[in-house]
């Protein structure tokens, strides 16, 4: 049904966007590897002294779109 | 603050930087200028020296450049990633680039090259980022007026752990 497609689509790119600045800035070579995306959210939300959820809410998306250096906050 | 792995540090305190490129936004005398300031930023508090050196060899160097820029860690356009270093060593080790598809500037808000060069030259002596949110090391740009910017604390200690303290 196209409008229920179009609201996967974009989960699935908050999704992909998600694991790209978490790849970049919290590499799995850098955790244990049975680390799943929740604990690895939780990290990024530890790190940022934001409210731990482990989920991509308002607060977590808004630190994620600033600019800001390229080197990973964990350091690996 | 936060070191990286291994506590990577220079294992001399007088370094050299090479200015390899320039940006086209702004005129090559404020790139130098800013990439001065920011060095005294670190050289303020420590008894680092940086001398900057022309066709030779240099333990830090400087370049702009976009997307994949031969080091394996592309440039992302416009916003997001602004810069990267990387920490003491041989090679790439120490040397600083910034993404040129940003609009860098000297006064104004838009990306400040002195506070982005004054971040990433913590990481070419040995800083990671910090968690302190008013740090320098602060993985996330924010804007301060760079004629009445301070190094935080946090920052002091940190670099002062890895080279001491200046001498007075």
């Amino acid at each position: 049904f196209p409008a229920q497609l179009q609201q996967e689509s974009q989960s699935n790119t908050a999704f992909e966007n998600v694991k790209a600045y978490l790849d970049k800035f919290y590499p799995v070579s850098a955790q244990p590897k049975s680390l799943s995306l929740e604990d690895r959210i939780k990290e990024m939300q530890r790190f940022f002294h934001l409210t731990i959820t482990g989920k991509l809410d308002a607060e977590t998306e808004e630190i994620m779109k600033q600019p800001r250096c390229g080197v990973p906050d964990i350091a690996g | 603050y936060n070191t990286f792995p291994g506590n990577p540090r220079w294992k001399k305190t007088h370094l050299t930087y090479k200015i390899v490129n320039y940006t086209p936004d702004l005129p090559q005398k404020k790139v130098d200028d800013a990439i001065r300031r920011a060095f005294m930023v670190w050289s303020d508090v420590t008894p680092l020296k940086f001398q900057r050196v022309f066709n030779r060899h240099a333990d830090i160097v400087i370049a702009f450049a976009r997307r994949e820029h031969g080091d394996g860690y592309p440039f992302d356009g416009r916003g997001n990633t602004l810069a990267h270093a990387f920490a003491p060593g041989e090679g790439l080790g120490g040397d600083a680039h910034f993404d040129d598809d940003e609009r860098w500037s000297e006064y104004n808000k838009e990306v400040n090259l002195f506070l982005v060069a004054a971040h990433e030259f913590g990481h070419s002596l040995g800083l990671a980022h910090s968690n302190v949110r008013h740090a320098l090391m602060y993985p996330i740009y924010k804007y301060v007026n760079p004629a009445s910017f301070r190094l935080s604390e946090d920052d002091k200690r940190g670099i002062q752990k890895l080279y001491g303290r200046k001498s007075s």
